[in-house]
């Protein structure tokens, strides 16, 4: 699984998924990349796509949770994303990547490792895989 | 005037013992498509061109499970899913059981501005597709040597693994694995009626 997640020089977000899903898969089966709210989400607050255990990203409405923790409980974007991989997964892994409409970046896995890469306007810029 | 940001990923749950160089080879797509993502916002793109700009630099490179070099179904094709949403409206569109659309991507932002539905599959997907004129390509496209390897494990250990390029961490071998997986079923460790152990995160 492949995502992106942006807020442009406007102050506007976007974020889109892609996967070819689980090795091994049954034909005709769905997971979260495509669900909007649960493996991607963009709104006013924030853009989140999500990576990881589809079952339990479905379940958790992962991607929408992070805005909805931001809009109703005031936390800014890391604790929102922290809150949510943390308290939100039950047993399931995952990982997410997000932006504030603000221009923060953040992620969150609770497995081991994630392909990630951020970058911000004022000149920072990362790329990892390990915590 | 807000400040532009932008996050990328190429999935989650890494092998801890992935070798030094397919780790490098990661950094290098990751840094190239971040790169990308970064030249258009300094240029003024917008969220919505840019993400999808970005993810079909993803889907075109193999190095991950998208696109070119997706994971195989059991029956060993490819049948691949995307979506995207635009902040603005909250506006979305996705697509799912696609397997000749060269960018998924692409064709569910096709279903957000062209379509008066934010989700298609299957054929009706495909021919969305190519009534949209999108680029279609034949479904050995998207099948890698190393995928076909990956599936033979897989079906070995009779698994369904998250991330196609690593077996599941402390079996070496597909029957230590197949052994593991019974002996978790036999607990009753399952989740979604399949043995826990199944789950190596993506």
């Amino acid at each position: 699984t492949v995502g992106c997640a942006v807020v442009d020089s406007d102050g506007f977000t976007a974020a889109a998924t892609s996967t070819g899903g689980l090795m091994n898969k049954m034909t005709g089966r769905i997971g979260d990349s495509p669900l909007i709210g649960a493996g991607t989400y963009a709104c006013g607050h924030c853009a989140v796509s999500c990576t990881g255990e589809g079952e339990a990203i479905i379940r958790s409405t992962l991607a929408r949770d992070v805005a909805a923790v931001m809009e109703y409980k005031g936390l800014p974007l890391q604790e929102a994303v922290d809150f949510c991989v943390k308290e939100r997964l039950d047993e399931g892994f995952a990982g997410l990547i997000a932006v504030s409409g603000t221009g923060e970046v953040a992620y969150g896995f609770n497995c081991t490792g994630m392909f990630r890469g951020c970058a911000t306007e004022d000149g920072f810029m990362e790329v990892g895989i390990w915590e | 005037m807000a400040r532009w940001a932008i996050a990328i990923h190429g999935g989650a749950g890494v092998d801890p013992n992935l070798p030094e160089h397919r780790q490098e080879e990661a950094k290098r797509v990751l840094a190239r498509c971040l790169q990308v993502g970064v030249d258009l916002l300094r240029a003024g793109a917008t969220a919505l061109d840019v993400v999808e700009a970005v993810v079909r630099e993803l889907e075109t490179d193999p190095c991950f499970n998208s696109g070119r070099g997706s994971a195989l179904t059991r029956a060993g094709t490819v049948e691949m899913e995307a979506s995207i949403m635009d902040g603005r409206g909250r506006r979305c569109g996705a697509v799912s059981g696609v397997s000749t659309v060269k960018n998924p991507v692409s064709l569910a932002r096709r279903v957000m501005d062209k379509s008066p539905h934010s989700y298609l599959a299957f054929d009706g997907a495909e021919d969305f597709a190519r009534e949209q004129g999108l680029e279609v390509v034949d479904n050995s496209y998207f099948i890698t040597e190393e995928n076909i390897g990956m599936l033979k494990l897989a079906k070995e250990a009779n698994s369904i693994l998250f991330d196609y390029r690593i077996p599941l961490a402390g079996a070496d071998t597909c029957s230590a694995l197949a052994a593991a997986t019974e002996n978790l079923n036999s607990n009753g460790m399952v989740m979604n009626g399949l043995p826990i152990s199944i789950y190596a995160p993506e």
